[in-house]
């Protein structure tokens, strides 16, 4: 289960901030992955006392509204890697970050969808740069794309061009894996599938035995 | 059945707070940041085991602007059937209260009756309505909240709050069921000018991936 309290002095309408923490839980929440399961409690409750004396935000489409919802953005994608980062067993963070989509919602959809890949995360684990499973997870999720457009980098490291795998070090995008599980870091997987101005991200975390292990013996 | 702010930061470490770049500053505070907010978190004798905080309250001073976003997974606890129907009907809330331990799902009427009387024994102690209330809960599904332990507790989870960073700390622990560290962070931005504070807590391990509206 994920549970969040938010809070802020800003002054905004009751309308605009709901859109705002909807919008905010979509690019943050929304968008992380530890095992697939969704749980029955999961809420976030966000309240705005206005007391900083602010100007009041009324229309979301306001340069105001436009400041109050990168911060919320922020402080709320703060804490949703947070929770991918503290995933059961996690010796890693996956950050997917999909661009050249036709739209955000699509570009979020495919990251989502690499990211909750149990191939993926079982190779991350395995520190096996396999480009394959990220290619096939960004291709099934539900968003058309041209797919001698796709391109894959791990980290900096260029596995896919073109829709065609590259020649790459094997050993130099393996370390980067095992660097990355020694101290808790991150994985950064970058994708594109078009030249699109949709961007989007999610965020996940390698699965281990310990995975299994944890929730083989915690019950319900 | 109860510790300090102090003791109970030592718990869990906090987690490692990944922010970009950007007109912000990262500040001290967490739920307390923001003008108006207290928190705090203490044992309430939830929990199935061991002594880790495992009851939270955060509170505004006045009537703050209230949203939320709640799972839908059909399966539906009986606090996030309650917060929806409250902010269905109320634009405003003012205390939010998190028990870890049960998850009050799949408890049917008596679950939500339960919910129903927590709130309303806050209310009372905090001088506010109930619906001025909203409550989380985690744990075990199939659980009922440990109701008398609860009710026990409230009156000194009422005295503990405060606006300082170890009531956010302690509050941000007490959410918590099998995390290994506690997620907690607040930003300074400016909008129109002025500065104003957006700070946040959360909690997640295992059971995660939400699709919440």
């Amino acid at each position: 289960t994920m549970l969040g309290v938010i809070t802020t002095d800003a002054m905004v309408s009751s309308d605009v901030w709901r859109k705002m923490v909807q919008v905010a839980v979509n690019r943050s929440f929304n968008q992380i992955t530890v095992d697939g399961d969704t749980s029955t409690n999961d809420t976030v409750i966000a309240l705005a006392s206005g007391l900083s004396r602010s100007t009041k935000i009324s229309s979301y489409n306001s340069n105001e509204a436009v400041q109050l919802q990168a911060g919320l953005d922020v402080v709320m994608q703060g804490l949703a890697k947070s929770i991918a980062w503290d995933g059961e067993g996690a010796t890693c963070l996956i950050e997917v970050t999909v661009t050249g989509a036709d739209s955000e919602p699509e570009a979020a959809k495919i990251a989502r969808s690499v990211a909750s890949s149990s191939l993926v995360k079982a190779a991350v684990y395995g520190r096996d740069p396999n480009w394959g499973r990220i290619a096939a997870a960004a291709g099934y999720a539900g968003i058309s794309f041209d797919q001698t457009k796709l391109r894959v980098l791990l980290g900096d490291i260029l596995l896919m061009d073109g829709g065609e795998p590259q020649l790459f070090d094997r050993g130099a995008a393996s370390d980067y894996l095992k660097k990355a599980g020694e101290i808790h870091g991150t994985v950064a997987i970058n994708v594109s599938v078009g030249d699109g101005p949709g961007r989007g991200q999610a965020w996940g975390c390698d699965l281990s035995y310990d995975y299994v292990k944890i929730n083989a013996e915690y019950t319900t | 059945i109860s510790m300090t702010a102090s003791e109970v930061s030592n718990h869990i470490p906090p987690a490692p707070i990944f922010l970009p770049q950007g007109p912000w500053k990262q500040i001290p505070g967490g739920v307390t940041a923001a003008e108006g907010f207290k928190a705090a978190g203490l044992y309430g004798g939830l929990r199935a085991k061991g002594d880790k905080p495992d009851l939270a309250l955060v509170t505004c001073d006045v009537d703050a602007t209230s949203a939320g976003a709640f799972t839908t997974n059909v399966v539906a606890a009986a606090p996030v059937l309650y917060c929806k129907t409250v902010l269905n009907t109320s634009k405003t809330a003012r205390a939010v209260l998190i028990n870890a331990g049960q998850a009050n799902a799949a408890t049917g009427d008596a679950g939500y009756q339960d919910v129903r009387e927590s709130v309303s024994s806050l209310a009372k102690l905090l001088q506010m309505k109930p619906e001025e209330v909203l409550i989380e809960s985690t744990g075990v599904i199939g659980q009922r909240i440990k109701k008398e332990a609860l009710l026990k507790s409230l009156p000194k989870l009422v005295n503990s709050l405060s606006a300082s960073t170890e009531g956010a700390d302690a509050a941000a622990v007490a959410i918590t069921t099998t995390d290994l560290v506690s997620k907690s962070v607040a930003i300074q931005s400016q909008v129109g000018g002025t500065d104003i504070r957006i700070g946040g807590m959360a909690k997640g391990s295992g059971m995660i991936h939400p699709n919440m509206a």
